[in-house]
């Protein structure tokens, strides 16, 4: 849904007070990179004013503030709102000082957060689709991700069009990881058949080893009902592929998300305390999984669909050299290959040793 | 099938009608100039809720719908011209 949007292209902003969760250069720039999100696809300029009554009103309050007709309700539960563009409250956009704003993952991500509530405050209603960044619900998603879905970039330019001297071609999405990044770094990683595939946020990478072609697609045009930033992922040996977020996994075959799936994780055997899983693989050669969290593993019975007895044990006991909490892995040819952040280690599980250590990208040609 | 708690718990009752007044309440009525209250009964809106949010739609607090309530959000309503 959209609302009547601003009859005019250059609006004007104003941060009234601050939250003492983040410095006020932090808050400024959270603020001003949100705005950014929107200007990137649409004619819109925002100018930002010190004194005075702009177009959108930035304040933090908590509970009853000010003449807002609506409340906040302490920490959690409603983190900010806004209203449609207009005068008065219109265009008006609140935080919930109660929250802890962050610049990062911890707490509520104020630029995230801001980027959604400027989305309203631009006529934009909620939307339906999970990936958009109008979903109700907070997400965090990875910083170097375009947060915009496509779902919420038309719903904007019904609006207000598309922004100046773009030819009328869709319009890309001004920022994705690039692969040959020095810091790059995979969410999950998994094989499939013949190919290897490297998750993050809302990419995946199909990597075709023997002739190392590279091919980027949205997660989402292969498997529309996965949630963006996968954690982890592996093959079974029914020529499935498993995928874990948070506390819930779905079981893939070909493009089908398997009926009855998401599951809760515990339908595998973990304890009600483990809430998510880091990374998986499954040993071709013995038919059991890893599941790696934290600096331990536990071990699961591809055959007896059961975890084994004993676990979780330290990884680093099991695999030398691994010391590292896992981001991904995942077994080619009988090697594992264990990756964090920008490095990753070739393990040969028959000499249980690392017998080589490489630059997550290794697999791109790069 | 979607499981559903033993008994809602009265918190959770209140916690539901509470989130349904809130995001679920205001329907626009075009042919009156006025905003409508929506007077749908607490099934309806809770249907509506989980239609929304791609929920099995059960008319039902299951653990599900109720795990998805309390999740963090923004402060505007789900449906309606938010106005």
């Amino acid at each position: 849904f959209t609302l009547p949007g601003w009859k005019k292209n250059k609006l004007t902003y104003r941060i009234v007070n601050y939250t003492p969760d983040m410095s006020k250069e932090d808050v400024d720039k959270a603020i001003e990179k949100a705005f950014k999100v929107w200007s990137a696809v649409t004619p819109l300029v925002f100018t930002r004013i010190r004194k005075g009554i702009a177009d959108i009103m930035i304040a933090f309050g908590t509970t009853a503030h000010g003449h807002c007709p609506r409340y906040f309700d302490g920490p959690l539960g409603v983190l900010a709102h806004a209203f449609p563009p207009g005068n008065g409250l219109g265009g008006d956009v609140h935080f919930d000082e109660d929250e802890d704003w962050t610049t990062g993952s911890a707490g509520f991500n104020l630029f995230l957060v801001a980027a959604h509530e400027f989305g309203h405050a631009l006529g934009l209603s909620h939307s339906k689709d999970q990936r958009a960044l109008m979903f109700p619900s907070y997400a965090y998603v990875s910083l170097s991700e375009f947060p915009l879905s496509p779902d919420d970039i038309s719903g904007i330019q019904s609006i207000y069009g598309s922004p100046p001297n773009v030819p009328d071609k869709r319009p890309t999405t001004p920022t994705s990881p690039k692969t040959c990044g020095s810091q790059m770094s995979f969410d999950a990683i998994t094989t499939l058949r013949r190919e290897v595939i490297f998750l993050k946020g809302r990419n995946l990478w199909r990597v075709y080893p023997d002739n190392s072609e590279t091919e980027r697609e949205l997660i989402s045009a292969f498997w529309p009902n996965l949630p963006p930033g996968i954690e982890a992922a592996y093959e079974n040996t029914k020529d499935q592929i498993l995928f874990f977020k948070g506390n819930k996994f779905w079981v893939i075959s070909g493009y089908q998300v398997l009926v009855g799936y998401p599951k809760n994780i515990n339908t595998l055997g973990f304890p009600k305390s483990v809430k998510k899983v880091d990374a998986a693989v499954c040993n071709k050669n013995t038919g059991k999984t890893d599941f790696f969290i934290g600096d331990k593993y536990w071990r699961f019975d591809e055959n007896s669909q059961s975890m084994e007895k004993g676990y979780p044990r330290l990884t680093v006991n099991e695999f030398p050299g691994i010391s590292h909490k896992v981001d991904a892995v995942f077994q080619q040819k009988g090697l594992f290959y264990f990756f964090h952040e920008s490095k990753q280690w070739e393990f040969d599980p028959i000499a249980k040793k690392v017998t080589k250590e490489m630059e997550s990208n290794s697999w791109f040609n790069c | 099938l979607p499981t559903y708690p033993e008994k809602v718990s009265e918190e959770d009752s209140k916690f539901v009608q509470n989130y349904l007044n809130k995001f679920y309440a205001i329907e626009p009525d075009p042919n009156q100039r006025a905003w409508k209250i929506n007077a749908e009964s607490t099934d309806e809106k809770l249907q509506k809720m989980q239609q929304f949010f791609g929920l099995k739609v059960t008319g039902k607090p299951d653990n599900e719908t109720l795990e998805m309530m309390k999740k963090p959000r923004c402060g505007v309503p789900d449906v309606g011209l938010y106005g």
